[in-house]
């Protein structure tokens, strides 16, 4: 089945201080 | 890059052993729709703004807020395959290290959809913004 959608955060954990 | 406004019914929270996956996120949708289920309760009607700087969840019926999630925050999301009403999200929490899976039923496939694609556009723009700002 390939109608699932999900997608990850690129940003995640990150911060924009370092 | 402004707020995209969602109106959803809040099915509940999991906790989940990793920050995202396919096999885990429907693993735990299930169980928060089994949960929603035996309670037999009414579900919270909740607005969802979704922008690069996160997610903003209000009460419905109150417009108090619930809970402003930064997009840092955010590991994953995903419109499950099981459940193609649900719209679901892991994030970690803000008191520990823990990660939530949060869930919410939609009025249509289409629109739990919708919500999932508008949140991946969110974390492109949040991620272009880090890169940007790096």
């Amino acid at each position: 089945n390939t109608n699932t959608i999900h997608f990850d955060n690129p940003v995640y954990q990150k911060t924009t201080e370092d | 890059q402004e707020g995209m406004v969602f109106h959803l019914k809040y099915l509940g929270v999991t906790m989940v052993e990793q920050p995202k996956g396919e096999e885990l996120s429907a693993a735990a949708v299930k169980r928060i729709v089994a949960t929603a289920k035996a309670s037999g309760k009414k579900l919270q009607k909740v607005t969802l703004s979704v922008s690069p700087r996160g997610i903003i969840l209000y009460d419905s019926a109150s417009n108090q807020l619930i809970e402003n999630i930064s997009i840092y925050r955010i590991s994953y999301c995903t419109a499950d395959k099981m459940h193609d009403k649900v719209f679901a999200y892991i994030v970690q929490s803000q008191h520990n290290e823990t990660l939530e899976c949060h869930a919410f039923l939609c009025s249509k496939r289409k629109m739990a959809q919708a919500v999932t694609l508008t949140v991946a556009q969110a974390f492109r723009v949040a991620f272009e913004y880090w890169q940007t700002a790096k």
